[in-house]
């Protein structure tokens, strides 16, 4: 998915 | 995961223990915002609602724990420790909190990537952390003699999401996704808010004076 990667960030 | 982002929240925790070592040996919050304390508290809170739901990695669910432990610890400490709170200076830390959160709630509520809950509150806490060191920034400009702890917290503070920039140009190269520009815009806002701390900050290391802020 074209999610934004900064849901895996803090 | 890159070296930016792990120096990012490394320097992040390290913030964090700073001002947990300070209040917790020495029993004094003198110099320290409540307010931006209860504001990063916030931050946490409505940043990780997908603490339960969401398992990312043992890294991230580890440091979301840490910072919520520690960033309402700190509250717990300055508000009710029979010791530390005789050391906060509420008449000088009287900056208007609720006055960042308003209106960083509307922005959230009309300017968002989508509109859920989660992500409302996800950009709501976006908003908030970049305003959130005003407070300390207000009380530090107000207290003559900043304290060693209290401006190496502040510039870790401020230090760790400039290293995030560099994670989020860093991931823009190398990865297929795209770094949301409302993260872009917010975490920049952030880190300019810090620029003329930092200023006097390093002036005062490079003098060896004591850091003193401008009234």
């Amino acid at each position: 998915s074209n999610d934004t990667v900064t849901k895996d960030e803090l | 995961m890159n070296i930016f982002r792990l120096a990012g929240d490394m320097t992040h925790l390290a913030s964090v223990l700073v001002l947990l070592l300070k209040i917790h040996t020495i029993k004094s919050c003198a110099g320290v915002s409540l307010k931006t304390q209860e504001l990063y508290a916030l931050v946490f809170a409505t940043r990780y609602l997908d603490i339960v739901t969401d398992f990312i990695s043992v890294y991230n669910t580890v440091m979301k724990l840490i910072f919520l432990g520690s960033s309402f610890s700190i509250v717990w400490y300055i508000r009710h420790h029979r010791v530390v709170r005789r050391s906060y200076d509420k008449d000088q830390d009287t900056f208007r909190h609720y006055l960042l959160m308003i209106p960083c709630m509307l922005l959230a509520l009309f300017v968002h990537e989508k509109f859920t809950f989660k992500e409302v509150m996800w950009t709501f806490s976006l908003y908030l952390e970049a305003v959130a060191i005003l407070p300390q920034l207000v009380l530090l400009q107000r207290t003559r003699n900043i304290d060693n702890l209290t401006g190496q917290y502040v510039f870790l503070l401020g230090a760790y999401r400039g290293l995030y920039i560099f994670n989020w140009i860093y991931r823009y190269f190398t990865e297929p996704h795209f770094v949301h520009w409302i993260t872009w815009i917010a975490g920049v806002v952030q880190t300019l808010l810090y620029a003329d701390f930092f200023y006097y900050y390093f002036e005062s290391w490079k003098n060896n004076v004591r850091l003193q802020l401008p009234a």
